[in-house]
């Protein structure tokens, strides 16, 4: 879950 | 979601699209390094893996596919389109740009967030974009020809990469805890490579001289 956190940009 | 992040990928789908249409539609990519569209579509395969694995939005999804699809296009007509590869401009683009691959890849090992393969394999895509842009500005400097199909590119990507610095400053002051120093360094690195571009690139347009 962490990971999209991180992650919800392009 | 604010303002800054979605004009900054509205730009950044605009650079991609634009010069997508116009290589098909002039059926010529002169002034262009496939180099530099390689290392994209290396960027974007290796940090959109996630587009199986995770959900984030219908935007996010849709954007990913875009930019998959765009950049591996290119390269395909590039590479495999005989009418558009007639028009590379192979003597000239010679930047060894598996070294950058090697070299982010090598650098992701070693500084990242997170061990984790999905981890490593994003954090190489941040080195690798701030770098890409490399063969495409060394052509240019080269082929000293800023024609409309380059210029408006660089352009466009440059103004995505500034308004992502707007975005993390805006999400910096109203998200707690948004800190992701990897990102924010990359970011300045790659902005500051274009910084360099549009300093000459003004030059050039204002004394109407070729770019040098």
């Amino acid at each position: 879950k962490e990971f999209d956190a991180a992650h919800d940009e392009l | 979601m604010n303002i800054f992040r979605l004009a900054g990928d509205m730009t950044h789908m605009f650079s991609v699209l634009v010069l997508l249409l116009k290589i098909h539609t002039i059926k010529s990519c002169a002034g262009v390094s496939v180099k530099t569209q390689e290392l994209y579509a290396i960027v974007f395969a290796t940090r959109y893996l996630d587009i199986f694995t995770s959900f984030v939005s219908i935007y996010n999804t849709f954007m990913k596919l875009v930019f998959l699809g765009s950049s591996f296009s290119i390269v395909w007509y590039m590479r495999y389109h005989k009418a558009v590869h007639r028009t590379y401009d192979r003597e000239q683009d010679t930047f060894r740009h598996w070294f950058l691959v090697l070299s982010c890849l090598l650098l992701a090992l070693l500084i990242h967030e997170k061990f984790t393969f999905l981890e490593v394999l994003w954090t190489f895509s941040l080195y690798l974009e701030a770098v890409a842009i490399l063969p495409q500005l060394v052509l240019l400097q080269r082929t000293r020809n800023i024609d409309n199909l380059t210029g408006q590119y660089i352009f466009l990507l440059g103004g995505y990469r500034g308004l992502y610095i707007l975005n993390w400053i805006y999400r910096y002051f109203t998200e707690p805890h948004f800190v992701h120093w990897i990102t924010w360094i990359t970011g300045l690195v790659q902005t500051l490579l274009y910084a360099d571009f549009f300093y000459y690139y003004f030059l050039s347009w204002k004394n109407n001289k070729k770019l040098n």
